[in-house]
């Protein structure tokens, strides 16, 4: 008789649990009420299957975004692990979107899901894509604007893994400021 | 031990499904 072994196929755990969130801007309703939960996961296998099923940013609507947090963290500045946190900022002109929009945020996301940023990754709460028409957004989002030395390290090996040449300048704005910005735009606290 | 995944180890899951 043939015995058939069968290996069972094990997946490859990821360091944290992450939570896909969606916003659809409907002017009619609280923003609140637009931001949409959609899944978590916690294996590569599980990112691939949702990534692999879900719609290309670069194919959203304007006024749409993706967040990626971890779980726990809601996509917002008032969270208790937003709040006293920051962004690094990568903006996109119109022409990128084609181009670079979803390499930039598939990229952003392996960053993140990799533990990208060594001892540093623990201060990362998530990601956010903004589809706009004057120009997209992507962002990673970390927990303390005063941890120097981890806004640093890990704003540098982003621009690394999104391979921007060194003469572009990325900047970290702390929602803080966002938050409260007049028409000037808002200052940034650190740059690489 | 902290679970690191560098891209190309990532990358080379995305269609491992369909190609099982």
């Amino acid at each position: 008789k043939e015995i058939l072994i069968v290996q069972p196929y094990m997946k490859h755990p990821l360091q944290n649990r992450w939570t896909l969130w969606f916003y659809k801007n409907d002017k009619n309703k609280p923003w609140q009420a637009n931001l949409r939960l959609v899944t978590k996961f916690d294996t590569v296998e599980d990112f691939w299957a949702l990534y692999n099923h879900i719609q290309l940013a670069s194919r959203l609507m304007s006024g749409c975004d993706y967040a990626v947090f971890k779980d726990g963290i809601e996509p917002m500045w008032e969270d208790n692990r937003n709040k006293c946190g920051g962004r690094w900022l990568i903006t996109l002109s119109k022409q990128q979107r084609m181009l670079e929009l979803d390499q930039y945020w598939l990229e952003t996301l392996l960053c993140l899901i990799g533990e990208a940023f060594d001892d540093y990754s623990n201060d990362i709460c998530g990601a956010v894509i903004n589809v706009r028409a004057k120009g997209d957004k992507i962002a990673i989002w970390t927990c303390d604007t005063e941890n120097e030395e981890a806004v640093l390290h890990i704003g540098k090996t982003y621009k690394e893994r999104l391979g921007l040449p060194m003469k572009v300048v990325i900047g970290y704005q702390a929602h803080a400021d966002t938050a409260t910005k007049s028409g000037l735009g808002v200052k940034n606290k650190f740059v690489v | 031990d902290k679970k690191k995944y560098d891209r190309e180890f990532l990358l080379g899951f995305q269609f491992i499904f369909a190609s099982m």
